[in-house]
C-alpha cells in the first residue's frame, strides 16, 4: 500500500 | 497534545524563524553549514509526504507547510540569494556518510516495508544526524556566532521536548514508538556538548569559542 501509519507527530 | 509536545513544535519554529531571520537580517549566511539546511529540506520533504494522503488536524498542516516552506526558504537564501557570503570552504562533511547509512538504515529497520513509511523512517534517522555538518563547521572554524548558537539550542531543545513528549505519551496514552525514541534520543545527545557550551558561555554574554 502506497501510504504510511497515521502520524500525528511533526 | 500535551505541553512538552507544543512547547517542543514551537522551539523548533523559533530555531527555523532565528536561522531565517538572521540570515535576512545581516544579509550573509556566514557560519552557516548549507548541506545542514540541503539535509534538513531533505528531512521535511520526506517526512511530509503524508500531507497528501492524510489529514491529521489544521495544527498538523499548517505547521508541516511552514516548516517545508521556511526550509526551502533558507536553503534558497543560502545557495542562491546570499551565495557570496557562504562559507562552503569551511561546509566539507561529507553528507554522503550519512544519508548512504541513513538510507539502507531505513530500508532494514522500519514499522512497515512501503514507500511512504520507509520515506517517514528515512527523514526520521536523517534528522537525528543532519546537524553534524554544522557542528562540524564550527568545531573547524572554532568559533559560532552568538545567534547561530541560539538557532542551535532551540533545535535542540525541541527534540529533547519531545523525549519528555513521548514519555508523557507513554504514561498517559500508551503511545511508543521506538524508532522515533531511539532516533531522538541520539540527536538529542548529538546536543549535549554544545548545550554545556551554551549555558557555560553564551549565556554569560560571551562568545562561543573553542580552544585551539
Amino acid at each position: 500500500a502506497f501510504e504510511m501509519m497515521e502520524k500525528d507527530e511533526l | 497534545m500535551n505541553i512538552f509536545r507544543l512547547t517542543g513544535d514551537l522551539s523548533h519554529l523559533a530555531a527555523i524563524i532565528i536561522l531565517l531571520l538572521k540570515i535576512w537580517k545581516t544579509r550573509s549566511c556566514a557560519g552557516i553549514s548549507g548541506k545542514s539546511q540541503l539535509l534538513f529540506a531533505l528531512v521535511f520533504t520526506t517526512r511530509y509526504l503524508d500531507l497528501f494522503t492524510s489529514f491529521i488536524s489544521l495544527y498538523n498542516t499548517s505547521m508541516k507547510l511552514i516548516y517545508v516552506a521556511c526550509s526551502y526558504a533558507t536553503v534558497y537564501l543560502i545557495y542562491m540569494k546570499f551565495k557570496a557570503t557562504y562559507d562552503g570552504n569551511h561546509d566539507t562533511f561529507r553528507v554522503e556518510f550519512l544519508v548512504v547509512p541513513v538510507g539502507g538504515l531505513s530500508f532494514l529497520v522500519n514499522h512497515d516495508f512501503s514507500p511512504l513509511e520507509i520515506l517517514w523512517t528515512f527523514s526520521i534517522y536523517l534528522e537525528s544526524v543532519a546537524i553534524l555538518p554544522q557542528l562540524f563547521m564550527i568545531s573547524k572554524t572554532g568559533e559560532a556566532e552568538t545567534i547561530t548558537t541560539h538557532y542551535l539550542f532551540f533545535l535542540g531543545l525541541y527534540r529533547a521536548l519531545y523525549l519528555i513528549n513521548w514519555i508523557w505519551r507513554y504514561y498517559f496514552e500508551g503511545f511508543f514508538d521506538l524508532i522515533a525514541v531511539v532516533a531522538g534520543v541520539v540527536q538529542t545527545i548529538l546536543y549535549c556538548d554544545f548545550f554545556y557550551l551554551y549555558v557555560t558561555k553564551v549565556l554569560k554574554g560571551k562568545k562561543l569559542s573553542l580552544p585551539a
